[in-house]
């Protein structure tokens, strides 16, 4: 594993690291104009290690050599093949690159000599093949809900299509498995999904309409040019969380990454190559801190986002304090804030849910003119498990029907005062279907209050001529408010909200939590005994288990994370430092090992590499018995080395015999008599032949049969017995020109057999030899090639 | 308008109440073979049959379609082919 530290600029020699534009300043002259931060959350000691992600997309090649150091076959499946392994289907258009593309992007392993860096360079990758088939809402279900105690961050980059016209979402199972992701997934913390934002920026597509990326559930990310102008692909949209960079106009910079059949690419863009970026920047932060809940991580990117260089004309400071746009949502993400910000996270307090529901009064929508609903909300403040005081998503759910769904546009405007777009007109969307309970969501109301008078304006403006006599109408709406009862957020993670100063790298001076009249509620770890706040560090007392981080926090969980086992009085230890579960502390009470250690079965310890008489089990990272006879091995069956004693035959290993005998399987028995050395008992199991015997196909001859001529050249170490050309019946060496007797219907001429068919038909012809061949001969014709094969009787003929 | 046309395939989700063998019971009585749970949702079964027509754009109508019957299946739905791009 490689490490950083100091305050030295980074380097790595794989080839394309100093063109990596967006991790690092490749001109030291003068400050950066704005970066990602990667270089500094990496300086901190975070490379994403134990942290795994899996990329949800059309395979990943994990024989790519920036790939198979992190190539992880536990968050890996083939959900189209239903099996195992992902790997990519090979075309001649290389159609299913882009799970590869995305996979580098995230941890591309770095300074082995070879294209390129991941953001996560020590994070475990795996890939789920599932767009290389018919995707139906089962193979989608199955994917974001693959091994989600294992995988903690799933990326995918890909959705409906973007083309201005389509709007569709998870169906039943997917929706149901996205919810189940983050409510069981990493043992309770809940699954991270990282969503690339819409690319149908020319085809005026508006990202509300992918249900995907407007989940909740979604991080959603957008991209932005190197100059930090919007990409020509890129939609505007209020559900979009943060940025990170990706390929823009041809001028710009573009994104490097690994490509299919072992290759590197600097042609991966759109939202494709930011959601990965994202994803790595994720992992780093859950490096930091392994207990980050799901919301957790959407309200670390929220505080460490910032506009930074980022152009968008609707720039706003919404009244919690937070700087949002529809374009890039709370702007650049930035990885060593977000380290930082983790380091020192105080778990949010459990989430609320208001649904508050609208009039049904029906209103029509008037063509060139807007509607509009006012709804006072309280919060659910009148029901404490259900009452959101502090916002984080806000989702509209709407019945619209419609004779052009395209020409609608709607907003919402919070209490606050702040108006966020939910949908802009679709230039090519003439479905006459509207919206069926749809639900847009915003993030642009992060962090305020929710209770107070909301507006939903819905714009219909006709873009070509319609049938006026049936005008849209609103069916119904509802707000789905979702956030907290109390102030998400502890002292300790308390920071300036609006725009971080790039070069203030000094964290601030952390405070305890003071919580001595502390009501709320209590972590699910925690005992009946209470807490004095609302994370699992708050705990007076552990419902299950607890551990200790560096600095002495006590942290209550279900189960002993990895690397720990369960010691006595609830409490869990570490294990050895290469276990990743065990049975005590010890090197030699290993149960199962970290990533690039093997468990020897029979020591219980761990190891990078696996003693003489055992082979490593790549799949279950354990060392393996040889079978009896080998000292090494690549697997059971497959002796590279034997033990004294023993030689190598093909991959057994056998006892050694003098010349002359061959083993049984019990003794040295001798050859037969004709094999000088041989591999059984008879004659045609000759390795050599005897003194005055030749190797005729595989056997020892005294004489060559028919057919078989006898070489001298002793070619092969000995003398033999070597087949006839095929025209021959007997010969006296090679080819065909050494015949000495031909098949029947061929004559012998010269050493070679001709087929005897054109002479015969010439003495049968009504030439009879006495007239046409006789004057051949006669006048010297028979030198003539094809005359002699005419006459070939009267030319050879003596006299 | 545009006019879409649902290609239906011969795999179904299915929520079976009563465990893996309740589930693989079901399968074998209505000529199914059962693939699977579904990711990580309790309950849901992957089901495929092969004697039905793989891409259809009618919903399959046969003797196995009486599984939605049983009064251990809770929920069953033939899956539909989505279009998905890659971004």
């Amino acid at each position: 594993d490689f490490e950083l530290s100091g305050a030295q600029s980074t380097y790595f020699n794989d080839p394309k690291w100093p063109s990596m534009w967006y991790m690092h300043c490749s001109d030291n002259t003068h400050p950066c104009q704005s970066d990602m931060n990667i270089e500094g959350a990496w300086k901190r000691g975070y490379t994403g290690r134990d942290v795994v992600v899996t990329i949800l997309d059309d395979g990943i090649e994990r024989t790519h050599p920036d790939l198979v150091k992190n190539y992880d076959s536990q968050a890996s499946f083939d959900v189209n093949g239903n099996d195992f392994d992902p790997m990519p289907r090979y075309d001649a258009s290389n159609e299913n690159k882009h799970g590869t593309r995305c996979a580098g992007e995230v941890a591309a392993a770095a300074n082995n000599s070879h294209c390129t860096v991941g953001i996560a360079f020590n994070a475990k990758i795996g890939g789920v093949r599932m767009l290389d088939g018919d995707v139906t809402d089962m193979v989608e279900a199955k994917s974001v809900g693959f091994n989600p105690q294992y995988v903690a961050i799933y990326s995918a980059s890909w959705g409906p299509d973007d083309d201005g016209k389509t709007v569709d979402g998870p169906a039943p199972l997917t929706r149901q498995a996205f919810e189940t992701g983050v409510r069981l997934g990493r043992r309770g913390l809940g699954s991270v999904f990282v969503w690339a934002s819409g690319n149908g920026g020319r085809s005026k597509d508006h990202c509300s309409c992918d249900g995907y990326t407007n989940s909740i559930y979604t991080i959603s990310i957008s991209s932005t040019a190197e100059s930090g102008k919007k990409p020509w692909y890129l939609e505007e949209c209020s559900s979009t969380l943060a940025t990170t960079y990706s390929s823009g106009e041809s001028y710009d910079k573009k994104i490097i990454t690994t490509d299919l059949r072992q290759r590197c690419t600097d042609n991966h863009t759109g939202t494709s190559a930011s959601a990965p970026m994202a994803a790595g920047i994720i992992a780093l932060a859950l490096e930091a801190n392994p207990f980050l809940t799901w919301r957790d991580v959407q309200h670390v990117i929220v505080r460490t986002s910032r506009a930074g260089h980022l152009s968008a004309n609707d720039w706003k400071i919404n009244a919690a304090g937070f700087k949002v746009s529809h374009l890039y949502g709370f702007g650049l993400m930035d990885a060593e804030a977000m380290v930082m910000e983790a380091e020192k996270w105080t778990t949010v307090p459990q989430q609320h849910v208001c649904v508050e529901s609208t009039d049904r009064q029906i209103k029509t929508i008037r063509p060139s003119s807007a509607v509009r609903s006012i709804y006072k909300a309280s919060g659910c403040s009148d029901n404490p498990n259900h009452h959101v005081n502090y916002l984080e998503h806000v989702v509209v759910r709407i019945t619209i029907t419609h004779p052009r769904r395209g020409d609608l546009a709607i907003y919402l405007t919070s209490p606050s005062g702040t108006r966020s777009q939910l949908l802009a007109n679709r230039l090519f969307d003439h479905s006459m279907e509207g919206f069926k309970n749809w639900e847009f969501m915003t993030i642009h109301c992060w962090g305020e209050k929710a209770a107070g008078e909301w507006m939903l304006e819905v714009f219909d403006t006709p873009s070509q001529l319609r049938n006026f006599k049936t005008p849209g109408k609103l069916k119904e709406w509802s707000l789905v408010l979702y956030g907290t009862s109390i102030p998400p957020y502890s002292p300790t993670n308390d920071f300036p909200r609006v725009e971080r100063v790039r070069s203030s790298r000094v964290e601030d001076p952390t405070e305890d939590y003071v919580t001595d009249d502390y009501s709320g509620p209590c972590d699910p770890e925690c005992s009946k005994v209470g807490c004095d706040g609302p994370g699992p560090d708050h705990c007076n007392d552990c419902l299950h288990y607890y551990y200790k981080m560096k600095n002495n926090t006590r942290i209550c969980v279900s189960s002993c994370p990895p690397g720990h086992y369960h010691a006595d009085k609830k409490r869990c230890r570490k294990c050895a430092p290469n276990c990743e579960s065990c049975i005590g502390s010890h090197t030699n009470q290993c149960l199962s090992c970290k990533y690039g250690y093997f468990l020897n079965e029979e020591t219980s310890s761990c190891a990078t590499t696996c003693p003489d008489g055992f082979y490593q089990d790549m799949n279950k990272n354990l060392c393996r018995k040889c079978s009896e006879n080998c000292r090494t091995c690549t697997d059971s069956q497959n002796c590279t080395e034997c033990k004294h004693g023993l030689s190598l035959h093909g991959s057994r290993c056998t006892v050694t015999c003098e010349d002359g005998k061959y083993y049984s399987g019990k003794d040295c028995e001798p050859c037969h008599r004709f094999c000088a050395t041989c591999s059984g008992a008879g004659a045609d199991t000759c390795i050599t032949c005897s003194e005055g015997y030749f190797m005729e196909d595989g056997k020892c001859v005294q004489t060559c049969s028919n057919s078989y001529y006898f070489d001298h050249s002793l070619e092969s170490g000995y003398k033999s017995c070597k087949r006839c050309a095929a025209t021959c019946l007997a010969c006296s060496g090679p080819g065909d020109r050494n015949c000495t007797s031909c098949p029947s219907n061929y004559l012998l001429d010269t050493g070679a057999c001709i087929l005897g068919a054109i002479c015969k038909d010439a003495t049968e012809e009504s030439w009879a030899e006495g007239s046409f061949c006789m004057l051949v001969k006669k006048n010297n014709l028979c030198q003539r090639k094809v005359l002699q094969q005419l006459c070939c009787k009267t030319c050879t003929y003596q006299g | 308008p545009v006019c879409r046309t649902r290609v239906y395939t011969n795999h179904w989700a299915v929520k079976i109440a009563g465990g893996f063998q309740e589930a693989n019971r079901i399968a074998n009585k209505y000529g199914f073979i059962n693939i699977g749970q579904i990711g990580a949702l309790k309950d849901y079964y992957h089901f495929y049959h092969s004697r039905t027509i793989k891409r259809s754009v009618l919903s399959s109508r046969g003797t196995h379609s009486f599984i939605s019957m049983e009064p251990k299946v809770e929920w069953i739905q033939q899956q539909v082919v989505k279009k998905r791009i890659k971004r």
